[in-house]
């Protein structure tokens, strides 16, 4: 553990909460009072420390003031929006500032759910530092400076070893003399709160469950964040690469214009020329300008010329995406792909000569892919099933591409557990291999 | 990695304690050894292998969410914080 060399010269402190959350899930001020309450009974539970909750008369002059605030907030340490920086503390001192802790606003703050981020672990974190802690590279530690996610039963959780060794080389240990004051809060703490539930419980929905299982019908890069899109739902990847929310959202509160009941969209892809986004469902496709279809759609499949080797005219899109290579539009469908050097027009165009051709040609990765996008460096990434394959930017031609797990890369799923390899490779159904059978 | 993410890699060092801010009277550069000093020191902090290079499991690291004070706390860290708290 490390130490900042600050402490409370007093043992008996005061806090406050000078505001709340207002993002989703909106935790209720009863429920972030208690969580807070139980947050300081964490350090107060294995020293001498005692905590008390400020009347709102004399909040201001709390010794620990608690806000929830967002991008600059006067402090030096300006919040970044959802993800990254998530809360700091002020160290110990006599400053006015001192142990005051302050939450990024923009989180979606909640306890024992993985919807969000865990706001009794970050507190007993934060707290830390407002007592005086710096970062610890120890494991298990809640000083450790990245989040690691709920932390269990608020009520029944005690401080790893390194942070009471940590806290006690500030403030001494509990003594087990010590008579707690009458107001010790510790004695009178609220009941902890119930894990948060879901508003609209009617049904149990099956696809916020199934984010890790994959199967993603499209998949696309629509202005710097990758949306998963599945059945009626969709996930969403930040820039960062952080998920917005382990559950979806429904495609048609987001996306205005589809036709109800959409329960499934064969491809996405953000137009280059224009920064439009093209929905392809079934023999039609949507022109989006934002979050809005634009006047005038859908309209058939058949404006994009998609004639197959055989004659016969494409029903269905598989997968479309724009090359950051080559700034080509291409689409996908049944094996075949073709391409287009798109400019702003509107309604009936065609592929550039020489298309369709096979999609074989794009080596390593699935012929029939869910989807692909541009991603990270001007990467094709191609999505099939629970799997994606990266074809470096400018590629076609790649020896061993290897799969990766969609699950665990994109949606924050567990790694599998590693299962026994079949001896023989031919038994087909137990084979636990890639896609292309390598 | 590419230009972008080295970049951003040496601002996320800087602003976690890993390396010296940038001066902006002298607009001294970081070296590379420093760089990669100051990279093996996060890894080792944080538990991963020591390459000293911004391998996938560190960019990994690098857009976890986290705490926004510095990992590595100098003296200067608390002078600025005392003149901070005197404004």
């Amino acid at each position: 553990y490390a130490t900042t060399g600050l402490r409370w010269k007093k043992s008996d402190l005061t806090w406050s909460i000078q505001n709340y959350p207002s993002l989703p899930p909106l935790l209720q001020p009863n429920n972030v009072r208690t969580i807070m309450a139980y947050a300081f009974k964490a350090w107060s539970d294995v020293t001498n420390l005692k905590f008390h909750a400020t009347s709102s008369s004399e909040q201001d002059r709390a010794d620990i003031k608690i806000s929830f605030a967002r991008s600059l907030h006067d402090d030096g340490y300006p919040f970044d929006g959802k993800g990254g920086t998530l809360a700091h503390a002020f160290f110990p001192g006599e400053a006015d500032i001192a142990g005051d802790t302050h939450f990024d606003d923009e989180e979606s703050w909640t306890y024992l759910d993985d919807s969000g981020t865990d706001l009794f672990a970050v507190a007993v974190h934060e707290f830390g530092h407002a007592l005086g802690l710096s970062h610890s590279s120890s494991h298990p530690s809640i000083m450790r400076p990245y989040y690691q996610g709920p932390v269990g039963d608020i009520a029944s959780y005690t401080l790893p070893e390194d942070d009471r060794y940590a806290i006690q080389s500030l403030y001494g240990r509990k003594s087990s003399l010590s008579t707690p004051s009458p107001n010790h809060p510790t004695t009178h703490l609220p009941k902890p709160p119930s894990p948060p539930r879901p508003k609209v419980p009617s049904q149990p929905d099956p696809s916020a469950q199934n984010r890790c299982e994959g199967g993603f019908e499209a998949v696309a890069n629509i202005r710097g964040e990758v949306f998963f899109f599945k059945g009626q739902y969709f996930w969403r990847i930040q820039r960062t690469g952080s998920l917005v929310s382990f559950h979806p959202a429904l495609i048609k509160n987001f996306w205005i214009g589809l036709p109800p009941g959409t329960n499934k969209i064969d491809a996405v892809y953000e137009r280059k020329t224009d920064s439009r986004i093209i929905f392809f469902i079934g023999s039609q496709y949507w022109v989006f300008k934002d979050t809005v279809a634009v006047s005038g759609y859908p309209r058939p499949l058949s404006d994009w010329g998609l004639i197959s080797h055989d004659g016969s005219e494409v029903k269905r899109v598989d997968a479309a995406f724009v090359w950051a290579h080559n700034g080509k539009t291409y689409i996908f469908s049944g094996g075949e792909f073709w391409r287009f050097s798109e400019g702003l027009e509107s309604g009936r165009r065609r592929p550039d000569a020489g298309y369709p051709r096979n999609s074989s040609l794009w080596k390593g990765a699935p012929s029939n892919p869910d989807d692909i996008i541009t991603w990270s460096d001007g990467d094709a990434y191609f999505f099939k099933d629970n799997s994606y394959w990266i074809l470096k930017s400018g590629g076609l031609d790649q020896d061993n591409v290897i799969h990766k797990s969609t699950a665990v890369d994109w949606m924050m799923c567990p790694k599998p557990t590693p299962t026994t390899r079949p001896t023989n490779p031919r038994h087909r159904g137990e084979c636990n291999c890639g896609l292309n059978g390598a | 990695p590419m230009p972008d993410q080295y970049s951003r890699g040496v601002d996320w060092l800087s602003r976690y304690g890993y390396l010296p801010p940038p001066d902006p009277r002298t607009g001294k550069l970081q070296t590379k050894e420093g760089i990669e000093r100051a990279i093996k020191e996060m890894q080792r902090f944080a538990g991963l292998k020591d390459t000293g290079k911004l391998d996938s499991d560190t960019l990994k690291l690098l857009n976890t969410p986290r705490c926004s004070l510095p990992d590595i706390i100098g003296s200067e860290d608390m002078l600025k914080k005392r003149r901070r708290k005197r404004r």
